[in-house]
C-alpha cells in the first residue's frame, strides 16, 4: 500500500506538472517535445525501448558541431566560463535540395544556384532565436585560388504547399576578405539571421531558399579576374538560439550576477547579436531597478 | 586502542603521523559526503544518439548527518530539531535527516535528433556539486 500511495502521488504530481509545463513530460516521439533530453530520461526511468530511430547526420556536419562543442565545453562536458556569448543551444540542419541549376540560364542570364529546403521541427517554443548562419564546408575537391572576393546570393522561396508568395527579394552577402578563402579553413559561416529572424519568430516549419555563389579572383592579384560562379558543397543552417526553459543553463545570466559582463563591445566577440544584446541590456536594467 | 598506540610508537617516527591517526576518531566514517559514479551514455543504450560527453559523472551524495550538522553543512536549525526527534525516538515516523545534493552544476550535451539535425544544448542541475544534511 506503501508502494502504490507513493506512486498515485507521483502520478498526481505528474498530472500537476503536466498542466503547468506540458513539455516537461516524456512526449510520445515525433511531437515536438521542449526539451530533447528529458523524455528519454523518463523512458529509461519506465524502462521502456530506448529512443526512436534516428535519421543518420551528415558526416562534415557532425565534424563541425564535434569542433563546436570542444570549444563550448570540457572533456567532461562542463559549459567553458570563459563564454561571450548568450546561447545555450545550437542547431545545425542539413538542407533537402529541391532543384539545382547547373550552368548559367541562357534565357535569363541568371548564375547557376541551387533551391535549399530545410526542416526546422526540433525548433521548439522555447527557444529564441539570437543568430542564424549558413554554413559552407569546403573539401579540397574545391579549387580555390589564394585571393578570393566572393557574394553569396540568397532568395527566400516558399514551400508550394504553403501557397504564399514571399518578396523574391534577393540578398547579397560579400565575404569580408579573401582571407576567408584560406586552404586552412574547412568552414565559412554567412550570417543570414535579418533574413531569417521573422520566419524563425513566426514559428515557421521549414524555410526554402535558393542560394547562389560567385567568386572573382581579387582584381589586386589578376587585372584579367572576372566573375565565375562557383559550384559549393549545399550550405547547412546553423541556428543559435536561447532556450528559456527552467531546465536550460542560463550562463550568461549566472555570468551576469557573478560579475558584470565585459563593457567592451569587442571583449563580446562577434557571435553575440544585436538582439542578444538587447535581452542582456534587458536584463541589466531590471537588474539595476 | 593503547596496544595500537604502543605498537605504532614501535615504528620510526617518520611514518607516524599523530594528527592522522586521531583524525578517525573526530569525523565518522561515512559522514555525508559527494561521491563519483562516471556514467557512459552506452550503459543506458543512449551512445546512438548523444555524441558528447562520452562519460557522464553527475556524482551524489551518501553517508551519515553527524548531529552538528549546522557549521560543517549550513543546515537550518530545523535539520537539528529533526535529528534531537530522531535520536530520543519521540516519533517513529521521523527519519535522520538525510544527505542530499545543495548545489549543481550544468551539463553539456550534443545529441542527433530524429530528423538527423544536431544540436548543441545545455542544461541545468545535471552534476551535484555539493552535499548538505536536511
Amino acid at each position: 500500500s506503501q508502494a502504490s500511495r507513493g506512486e498515485a502521488q507521483i502520478a498526481a504530481s505528474a498530472e500537476l506538472e503536466s498542466e503547468a509545463e506540458p513539455w516537461s513530460l516524456p512526449q510520445p516521439t515525433g511531437r515536438r517535445d521542449g526539451s530533447g533530453l528529458l523524455s528519454p530520461l523518463f523512458k529509461v526511468l519506465c524502462d521502456e525501448p530506448g529512443g526512436a530511430q534516428r535519421l543518420q547526420p551528415d558526416s562534415g556536419a557532425l565534424r563541425y558541431m564535434k569542433r563546436l562543442y570542444k570549444a563550448y565545453a570540457t572533456k567532461e562536458g562542463i559549459p567553458k566560463s570563459n563564454r561571450s556569448h548568450l546561447y545555450n543551444t545550437v542547431r545545425l540542419f542539413t538542407p533537402s535540395v529541391q532543384h539545382k541549376q547547373a550552368s548559367v540560364d541562357q534565357a535569363t542570364g541568371a548564375m547557376p544556384s541551387v533551391g535549399l529546403l530545410f526542416n526546422l521541427d526540433r525548433v521548439t517554443a522555447v527557444e529564441r532565436l539570437l543568430k542564424s548562419a549558413l554554413l559552407y564546408t569546403f573539401n579540397d575537391s574545391v579549387p580555390f585560388p589564394s585571393a578570393m572576393q566572393c557574394t553569396c546570393h540568397l532568395l527566400l522561396e516558399e514551400p508550394e504547399s504553403s501557397g504564399q508568395t514571399l518578396p523574391r527579394a534577393p540578398y547579397s552577402f560579400p565575404f569580408a576578405s579573401q582571407s576567408e578563402f584560406r586552404k586552412k579553413h574547412k568552414w565559412v559561416e554567412v550570417d543570414v539571421t535579418a533574413l531569417l529572424q521573422p520566419l524563425v519568430a513566426s514559428a515557421k516549419r521549414s524555410i526554402q531558399v535558393s542560394v547562389n555563389f560567385t567568386c572573382a579572383e581579387d582584381r589586386l592579384w589578376s587585372p584579367s579576374a572576372r566573375d565565375s560562379p562557383v559550384s559549393l558543397v549545399p550550405p547547412s543552417l546553423l541556428l543559435y538560439l536561447n532556450d528559456t526553459s527552467t531546465h536550460a543553463y542560463q550562463g550568461w545570466y549566472s555570468l551576469h550576477n557573478k560579475r558584470s559582463p565585459p563593457q567592451a563591445p569587442g571583449q563580446r566577440g562577434p557571435s553575440a547579436c544585436p538582439m542578444g544584446r538587447e535581452a542582456a541590456r534587458g536584463v541589466r536594467a531590471r537588474h539595476r531597478r | 586502542g593503547e596496544e595500537t598506540v604502543s605498537s605504532e610508537l614501535q615504528k620510526p617516527l617518520a611514518s607516524f603521523n599523530l594528527s592522522e591517526y586521531f583524525k578517525q576518531f573526530l569525523f565518522p566514517q561515512n559522514e555525508c559526503e559527494l561521491h563519483d559514479f562516471r556514467l557512459s551514455f552506452s550503459q543506458l543504450k543512449w551512445d546512438s544518439w548523444i555524441v558528447a560527453p562520452h562519460r557522464y559523472n553527475p556524482r551524489y551524495c551518501k553517508g551519515d548527518c553527524p548531529r552538528a550538522v549546522g557549521h560543517r553543512y549550513g543546515s537550518p536549525v530545523h535539520t537539528m530539531v529533526q535529528n534531537i526527534i530522531y535520536e530520543k525516538q519521540l516519533d517513529d515516523s521521523v527519519p535522520r535527516p538525510s544527505c542530499v545534493p545543495a548545489k549543481y552544476s550544468p551539463l553539456s550535451v550534443l545529441t542527433v535528433e530524429p530528423d538527423g539535425s544536431i544540436a548543441y544544448k545545455e542544461y541545468e542541475d545535471m552534476i551535484a556539486t555539493k552535499c548538505t544534511c536536511r
